[in-house]
């Protein structure tokens, strides 16, 4: 039962993955687990599904882990689903929400690099596939996407931990999502969830200038770290990727932008000051809970505005 | 498994331009191997450094020849790990 589970925890991949089904079996009428395609080494990419009925409706996008040793991230979507899943019907805008809209939520963005954080090495956090000509194995999926790629903010050396890729879309698990986002063709929203640094971002990564809908994208970010302070007061920055952290080219957000998902928005998950990736699990629920208003906030209003 | 006996994490709060230019001729030290947590991009965003045990002089030595003053915000990270995984393991015990 997803009642004994400890969200408070950490857990391998397997648990993770154990515990998807339970989740799936406990709420047969809103959640299902799609196999969206398999990583490099061969394991299945889960997405969940929310949904409460009909065939590609409106949808948002929700995916963590992209870099597997950010483990906040992965645990914080655990907990999300849960809530998302026990939520609905009890809690009024989440329900209007999904009546109308479909959630979709990847957990594991980058399954075998979340697992050879567990087996091989806890500062892993690009994927593992073979780079032809290097020792160096893998790719940061977050400068992979078809968004200025090998522009500037990435590196061409595959030792790197922002190594492009020798492509864009060359990682297959980049590829997969990028497959079932065209497939779908109706997201209105693509929220990437990273940590940590306590950051609200929207695009552009890969230049400087606005994106036509920065005031807007600029004000929903404001008011959703607004949200998320109250409960523990926790700081966020909101802005744009390359002007609150670094020009970074071949990000998820930008790809997603330029494929006419406005609501385009990575976060960067609490830190609280001393652990970085490394935050204890006792502050798992805290992180979770703060970021949920932040994201409820965001899909309520993106309900509320369609375009 | 990759151990990090010794490896400190160490914190430096940004305080001008010309630190942030001295810490970017950090990244290009290949030899250093060193892992940014938070890379060096502004001055109100602190710069996180994992230090690899065999590099913690020359760094420090390097900031301090520069005046740039840093915490230790890990000492041990391989302890901070080692802490992680007993508590993962004892998580994992009491759920089955």
């Amino acid at each position: 039962s997803t009642r004994s589970f400890n969200f408070g925890a950490y857990h391998p991949l397997e648990t993770i993955y154990s515990w998807m089904d339970t989740l799936v079996a406990q709420y047969p009428h809103l959640v299902t687990k799609e196999e969206i395609g398999r990583s490099y080494e061969n394991r299945p990419m889960y997405v969940l599904k929310f949904s409460t009925g009909g065939n590609k409706r409106p949808a948002i996008w929700i995916d963590l882990g992209i870099h597997s040793r950010e483990w906040v991230s992965q645990a914080t979507g655990v907990w999300t689903a849960n809530k998302i899943a026990s939520d609905y019907n009890t809690d009024a805008s989440l329900t209007s929400l999904l009546n109308t809209m479909d959630i979709y939520m990847l957990i594991l963005t980058n399954p075998d690099g979340y697992a050879y954080t567990h087996s091989n090495d806890r500062m892993w956090r690009k994927t593992r596939s073979k780079n032809p000509g290097s020792v160096c194995r893998g790719v940061d999926p977050n400068r992979n996407w078809d968004a200025g790629f090998a522009g500037p903010g990435a590196s061409k050396n595959p030792c790197s931990d922002s190594y492009h890729g020798p492509s864009a879309h060359s990682e297959i698990e980049i590829q997969n999502v990028v497959n079932l986002i065209k497939s779908h063709g109706n997201f209105k929203s693509f929220i990437s969830v990273h940590a940590y640094s306590q950051l609200l971002m929207y695009p552009y990564g890969y230049n400087c200038r606005d994106v036509p809908h920065q005031q807007e994208l600029d004000t929903i970010g404001r008011t959703a770290v607004e949200k998320l302070a109250v409960l523990y007061g926790t700081r966020y920055k909101v802005g744009s990727i390359c002007k609150i952290i670094y020009q970074a080219s071949g990000g998820s957000i930008d790809w997603s932008y330029n494929l006419g998902i406005k609501y385009s928005f990575a976060f960067e998950l609490r830190d609280t000051g001393r652990f970085g990736f490394l935050l204890p699990a006792n502050q798992i629920i805290p992180t979770a809970t703060e970021t949920w208003q932040a994201l409820k906030y965001i899909m309520v209003y993106v309900r509320d505005h369609p375009y | 498994e990759r151990v990090f006996t010794g490896d400190q994490v160490i914190r430096i709060n940004v305080q001008s331009e010309e630190d942030l230019q001295l810490l970017r001729v950090m990244e290009t030290q290949e030899e250093w191997e060193l892992d940014f947590w938070l890379h060096p991009v502004t001055t109100e965003l602190p710069v996180d450094i994992r230090v690899p045990r065999s590099s913690l002089s020359s760094v420090k030595e390097y900031l301090h020849a520069h005046a740039i003053a840093f915490t230790v915000v890990m000492e041990n990270l391989q302890e901070v790990l080692d802490e992680e995984k007993a508590e993962m393991e004892m998580n994992q015990m009491q759920e089955r």
